[in-house]
């Protein structure tokens, strides 16, 4: 029932006949608890290292545009049909801190808050890289991403190759979203290249090194009898 | 299904837009601006009792003239969501990574009794 004698909506769908002045104070606060409720938040985030916004708009774009060349060619990545009913589908641009650098390795760190009670399923995991063209663009560039030791991959590129590289990652992302730990740490090592591997290695810069995954969640209990 | 206006207090859709700066989550809530938090409302007579939506030909309404003087008094019929579509949804999170999910049944499209 509403304050201000307006009239009781009807009871069985529990909808108040809202008054103009409720109206507005009432759907606020619904829409709030609505959009926390359905992306399984406990509250809303506090984005305490805001991203630049040319390092958002920059991932933004690659990622339509790895999304279009993948729709385009089916190449590693068959396009995605959508998650299932029981399923909230994904995709994550995470952006790299850089732990260590070094004139020809550096360490890149990734922060996840895996939803808690949430069985994450990876589909697609890619690192891009923006590489700086070395300096006598003579000698081949080789790029060789690893984690805690284990290589994860080797890239040859050619000598004039400035720009943005992409590696796939998919099976060591897998891993690491089955298990319980929340920090990904990655080590880059670019042989051939000038200074340090990646232009985008500072926060500040919209070069930054980023990874983009397609994921779906499942909260456990959901699980479908399939007949 | 109709949308509600001052002349019917029948069953209808309410549409009502939330922006996220009245609500001061534009900063985590990157894309859409907002949405529309329509809602359903308005009396479901006997005659329009179960009718999925108020587009009904006249014939169903005939139908539903018979179908209510056969109706058990005192059942009680709601005005509800009868159709409802998708929000997608670029937001960040506590770690400030971007997260892309398209959010099912957000948005009311449709009101009908029930």
């Amino acid at each position: 029932s509403v304050q201000g004698g307006g009239k009781p909506g009807c009871p069985a769908c529990r909808m108040p006949t809202l008054e103009p002045g409720t109206e507005r104070r009432f759907l606020l606060e619904l829409a709030k608890r609505q959009v926390l409720e359905k992306l399984h938040l406990m509250e809303r985030p506090n984005v305490t290292q805001p991203v630049p916004r040319l390092a958002v708009t920059n991932a933004l774009r690659h990622l339509h545009v790895g999304q279009a060349q993948r729709d385009r060619q089916p190449g590693p990545f068959a396009p995605w049909d959508g998650p299932e009913a029981d399923e909230l589908g994904y995709e994550i641009i995470s952006f790299a801190k850089t732990e260590f650098s070094s004139p020809s390795s550096m360490g890149l760190r990734f922060q996840f808050s895996q939803g808690t009670g949430q069985d994450v399923h990876i589909l697609q995991a890619q690192l891009w890289l923006y590489v700086r063209a070395p300096q006598s663009g003579l000698s081949p560039v080789t790029l060789r991403v690893s984690q805690a030791g284990a290589l994860l991959s080797e890239r040859q590129l050619e000598a004039r190759a400035g720009g943005w590289h992409t590696v796939s990652l998919l099976p060591a992302l897998q891993a690491f979203f089955r298990g319980q730990e929340k920090t990904l740490r990655l080590e880059l090592e670019c042989r051939g290249c000038q200074a340090n591997a990646t232009a985008g290695s500072d926060a500040g810069s919209s070069h930054q090194p980023f990874l983009v995954a397609k994921a779906t969640v499942r909260k456990p209990g959901q699980q479908v009898a399939k007949r | 299904s109709l949308r509600c206006d001052q002349t019917s207090d029948l069953c209808c859709r309410k549409d009502y837009y939330v922006d996220f700066r009245d609500i001061g989550w534009n900063d985590w809530i990157i894309k859409p601006e907002g949405y529309q938090i329509n809602y359903c409302m308005g009396q479901c007579p006997p005659h329009v009792a179960s009718s999925p939506g108020m587009a009904s030909s006249s014939h169903t309404a005939v139908l539903n003239l018979i179908r209510a003087h056969n109706l058990q008094p005192g059942g009680q019929s709601c005005c509800v969501p009868t159709h409802r579509r998708p929000l997608s949804i670029l937001y960040f999170d506590r770690n400030s990574n971007i997260l892309k999910t398209d959010i099912p049944d957000m948005i009311v499209e449709a009101c009908g009794c029930s």
